[in-house]
């Protein structure tokens, strides 16, 4: 599952 | 491959050369003084940054870690943004994740990667997906506090 990232990125992986 | 692109990359094989005995100071400043003198340096410089400090070698990716600290220290709020983001942050988190490249990954590195996200939490507030990844760490029970 990832959390939903913002423009110009991405998401936040979990480790 | 541009002109910037090659220079970085041979500036930071040098910076960060497993071989050196000490810092290569020379070449640590240069990278960042280029880093943050030309276009598009602080994207190609944080990319070669991302795949430094993954290197199988322990030597290459710690002094590519301090590589990393010596440019958040000396390039500027723009650089602090670029290694801000979850695209950068994620390659720091996959050093310390089992899932992904925590179990090759040796614990000094490992430790070297907390220690900066952790400063960085206070040194660079602005910075917010740098606590957010962080606390995530945290949760995943990646670190104890």
């Amino acid at each position: 599952p990832v959390i939903r990232g913002f423009s110009d990125d991405e998401p936040l992986v979990i480790a | 491959m541009d002109v910037v692109t090659t220079s970085l990359e041979a500036l930071i094989q040098r910076a960060t050369n497993s071989q050196n005995q000490k810092p290569d100071v020379a070449a640590i400043e240069a990278f960042c003084v280029l880093l943050t003198k030309e276009a598009e340096g602080i994207q190609i410089g944080t990319k070669l940054l991302a795949t430094h400090i993954q290197s199988l070698n322990e030597s290459e990716a710690l002094q590519a870690l301090s590589l990393l600290d010596t440019c958040m220290k000396k390039c500027g709020p723009l650089f602090h943004a670029e290694v801000g983001k979850f695209r950068f942050l994620n390659e720091m988190i996959k050093l310390v994740s089992p899932k992904y490249l925590g179990g090759r990954t040796t614990a000094t590195v490992r430790q070297k990667v907390l220690q900066l996200l952790y400063a960085w939490i206070r040194e660079y507030p602005r910075e917010l997906k740098i606590k957010e990844a962080y606390e995530m760490l945290k949760k995943q029970g990646v670190i104890e506090e």
